[in-house]
């Protein structure tokens, strides 16, 4: 344990760096982190490396704080759009936020929006129904703005609680992909004043530096509310997020911990952080 | 780039007669930072920089007009014969059917993999056949099933749920059907769930695969070590396939897994469609890297 004991020397913050490096912090949020811990040590005189260790836990406590109340509007439906690169686990993240919402009893609308890759509306199909929750749908190859414009109205027609939509994965790169994209919002937004109130992205934690761009991208594409971090029952850490909330000060919002529907947790700073230094 | 920021520290250096440690040092530190934002892995990133420690700093480069491209050479260089592989085509066993099995965690890309690498093994004359080993995702049976159908390749699945089952009754279809390859979608899963890495164990020894790929997402960071040696030790991987290369990630791990299994990469993926599948080019991959 790097701050088990001993004083702070310069294989203190070699070790620390590594730490953060191999957490998948990114190498200019490490140097950034580690030169802010350089300078507290030293105008607070710090000798032991487990006074260290509550510094570092304070200084990132207060950079991923949790942000205020997600945004729930006045008037139901609640408008949630999940987007992301491919195979970072969006659709399998809207089955557990459509599970978490079913449980407080609230009337949840899923969007089977991912019109595009094979089965994509047959696996939200499946996880709807064991959710016990409506999905709207259309075949493959849809337009899936004309589609959202539907299951908006649907959603206010029905008296939802709730509405959970899925997009396509897709690559930050791919320019045609994200004007897709924004089309898709620009839509919901004009249909419905306010929606979404949510847009999620989903980061894989196995992800490294390029969580960032891909956040940056779809960020400038339409407006992020949080984000996902799938996948951390892994060995990942995840550390990316920390940059991601440094560089765009995006939160996240949860955290993915298995393939159940059970496995959606709301994020806890200090939890990921303690896991983070490890 | 890597090369401005070289060219910067060397300029100070040159003209000196002799490099001092620090100066040496100060150089391998921008090559590393440009190594670790690749997301190469922090110790195989380390054990690199050792190695080319000498060659980097050495009379070619101080003699030289512009040392900072000079080292980036001999970075690329020292990059592209560590990514190379001798072993990079599928193997070509004697007895038919050929085994290839796809495994990695979860989202890398196996099943869409599965489908592109029949495709171009069709393309090469062969008959494959997909089996749909995945019953645990919800619609991944029918996500193999459709790519299958809109390609007109032949597919195998069993309404059964178990996968060592389903392996080894696809295989015995093959062998009726005369198809050749079978290549098999298994279900994503971490290196660190026992009893899921105990099952590929398993389907292994009833099937004896003679290629078993492993799917790597070109966008993963650190942990790519981690889960390419535990699923090496565990079940043991021929080759890799590192997808999504579409993308603008440096890649990095790449040079990690190469670097720490040995495992030779052996197709890269680069788009959703069933034809974006591409040979592996070291030196390209080399250049993408570095940045
Ligand atoms: N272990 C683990 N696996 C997860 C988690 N979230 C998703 N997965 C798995 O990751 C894989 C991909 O999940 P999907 O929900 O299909 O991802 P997606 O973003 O919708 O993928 P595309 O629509 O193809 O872009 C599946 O095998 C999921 O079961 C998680 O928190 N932990
Ligand atoms: N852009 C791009 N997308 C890819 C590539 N390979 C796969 N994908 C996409 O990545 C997502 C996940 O692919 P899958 O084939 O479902 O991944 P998987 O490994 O089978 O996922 P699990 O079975 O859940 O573990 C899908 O949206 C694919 O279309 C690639 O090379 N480039
Ligand atoms: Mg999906
Ligand atoms: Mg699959």
């Amino acid at each position: 344990d790097l701050f088990g004991g001993g004083e702070i020397d310069e294989e203190f913050y070699e070790e620390l760096e590594e730490i953060l490096v191999s957490g998948d912090v990114g190498v200019q949020t490490t140097l950034k982190l580690v030169e802010e811990l350089r300078e507290e040590i030293a105008a607070r005189r710090i000798r032991e490396r487990s006074e260290a260790r509550e510094l570092l836990e304070d200084i990132l406590g207060k950079l991923l704080q949790t942000a205020a109340e997600p945004v729930t509007p006045e008037q139901p439906p609640l408008v949630i759009l999940l987007v992301g690169v491919n195979g970072s686990g969006k659709t399998t993240s809207i089955a557990k936020l459509a599970h978490f919402y079913k449980q407080q009893g609230k009337k949840v609308l899923l969007v089977a929006g991912d019109t595009f890759r094979a089965a994509a509306v047959e696996q939200l199909e499946i996880w709807a129904k064991r959710a016990g929750v409506d999905i709207i749908k259309q075949q493959q190859g849809t337009d899936p703005a004309a589609l959202y414009f539907d299951a908006v109205n649907a959603a206010v027609a029905r008296k939802a609680d709730v509405l959970i939509g899925d997009t396509a994965g897709r690559l930050h790169t791919s320019d045609n992909l994200m004007d897709e994209l924004n089309k898709i919002y620009r839509v919901i937004n004009r249909n419905l004043e306010g929606a979404p109130h949510q847009v999620l992205l989903t980061v894989d934690a196995t992800t490294g530096h390029n969580a960032v761009a891909q956040a940056e991208k779809f960020n400038q594409t339409l407006p992020l509310t949080g984000l996902i971090l799938t996948k951390l029952d892994g060995t990942a850490r995840g550390g990316i997020v920390v940059g991601i909330r440094d560089q765009l000060d995006i939160p996240v919002s949860y955290i993915g911990t298995g393939e159940k529907i059970e496995d959606l947790a709301p994020f806890d700073p200090r939890a990921f952080t303690a896991a983070l230094l490890q | 780039s890597l090369a401005d920021k070289l060219q910067n520290t060397l300029r100070r250096l040159r003209g000196k007669g002799k490099l001092s440690e620090q100066d040496v040092d100060a150089a391998m530190r921008e090559i590393r930072l440009a190594l670790l934002e690749a997301d190469v892995n922090f110790k195989v990133v380390k054990e690199f920089i050792a190695s080319i420690r000498a060659r980097a700093v050495g009379e070619e480069v101080m003699s030289s007009l512009t040392p900072g491209q000079q080292v980036v050479k001999i970075v690329n260089d020292e990059l592209t014969r560590l990514l190379g592989s001798e072993n990079k085509s599928l193997a070509q066993p004697a007895k038919s059917p050929a085994k290839f099995m796809l495994v990695g965690l979860q989202g890398s890309g196996k099943t869409t993999s599965a489908a592109k690498l029949a495709v171009h093994l069709r393309r090469s004359g062969k008959k494959p056949l997909l089996v749909a080993a995945d019953i645990y995702r919800p619609g991944a049976v029918d996500q193999l099933k459709k790519l299958s159908a809109s390609e007109n390749l032949d597919f195998f699945s069993l309404e059964q749920s178990d996968p060592v089952a389903i392996c080894k009754a696809g295989l015995k279809f093959a062998a009726h059907e005369s198809l050749d390859p079978v290549i098999f979608d298994t279900a994503g899963r971490l290196h660190i769930d026992d009893e899921l890495m105990s099952e590929l164990g398993t389907i292994k020894d009833q099937v004896k695969p003679d290629e078993i790929l492993m799917i790597l997402d070109a966008m993963t960071g650190q942990d790519a070590v981690n889960a390419a040696v535990s699923f090496n030790d565990q079940v043991g991987i021929s080759g890799i396939i590192l997808t999504k290369l579409d993308g603008d990630t440096r890649g990095g791990a790449a040079l990690s897994v190469r670097a720490v299994t040995g495992c030779p990469i052996k197709f890269t993926g680069t788009g959703e469609k069933v034809d974006a599948l591409e040979p592996f080019y070291p030196d390209r991959m080399a250049s993408r890297i570095l940045g």
